[in-house]
């Protein structure tokens, strides 16, 4: 038994976000809530989702590995309005993930399950020197400036406490700097200064799905993949990238 | 030009 009830603004924006990286997922689903892990096909980037029982309107789960292709889903909730609930439940029968749209009239969808087997993927636990509190929105025009000037961009944590980010071609040099006293910072938490660099389209991809105010949490270290956190509600979601070593 | 790491090289 699966069922569990939604707004469906707040499932699209996951399934956006997950979506960007990873053609198919599985949902570990219980009596906690809906997680899953996986990464992307070259394993250069992970990309973690938890939404505990408490996001949704109504839950009730047994134990069950639900395997769905994104990209139908991403298409199903484009269709999706802002103002309408999804109901997700499994037919376990018919082995489809039934997609039910509320408001006005009731849409209903069904999805057939893929055979993506939990892959018991753990995000693995590590322990970072610096944590940058920043919006979205200005990080990601940050990465515009970037990419004018190379396919990859390094994020740097400075002696004297600031955020770069920094990318260099040939001939021509970007430079974001961000310090406490910027309104795009909540917080800046330092213990060293650290340089990791990255591929520029996985950064974009990682962060199309937010919105401008959305806040980011960056854990840096010095050649150690980045984690990059944030909410959408009450679920939470989370991308590591692993760095480009000199 | 520097190499792209994979993230399961970083897994414990």
């Amino acid at each position: 038994m699966f069922k569990a009830t939604i707004n469906a603004k707040d499932f699209k924006k996951i399934i956006d976000a997950t979506s960007n990286l990873v053609d198919e997922i599985c949902f570990e689903v219980d009596e906690n809530g809906i997680k899953a892990n996986a990464m992307d096909p070259s394993h250069v980037a992970l990309v973690s989702v938890n939404i505990p029982k408490d996001t949704f309107e109504e839950y009730i789960s047994d134990v069950h590995d639900i395997g769905v292709d994104l990209e139908a889903l991403k298409k199903i909730m484009g269709r999706a309005k802002s103002n309408e609930k999804l109901t997700l439940e499994l037919d376990e029968e018919k082995n489809k993930l039934n997609l039910i749209l509320k408001n006005d009239a009731v849409r209903k969808f069904s999805v057939s399950l893929y055979d993506v087997s939990s892959t018991n993927l753990k995000v693995p636990d590590i322990e970072y020197p610096n944590e940058v509190m920043i919006k979205a929105g200005a990080f990601v025009e940050a990465l515009k400036d970037a990419e004018l000037v190379n396919d990859h961009v390094s994020l740097k944590i400075s002696e004297d406490g600031k955020f770069i980010i920094f990318s260099k071609g040939d001939i021509n040099q970007s430079e974001t700097i961000y310090d406490n006293n910027s309104e795009s910072i909540l917080d800046l938490k330092i213990t060293e200064s650290s340089k990791s660099t990255f591929n520029l389209a996985y950064l974009k991809d990682i962060t199309k799905a937010t919105s401008s105010d959305d806040i980011l949490h960056i854990y840096l270290g010095s050649d150690m993949p980045v984690k990059i956190e944030y909410n959408i509600g009450n679920a939470k979601i989370l991308f590591l990238l692993a760095p480009r070593i000199e | 030009n520097g190499k792209q790491m994979r993230i399961d090289e970083f897994f414990k």
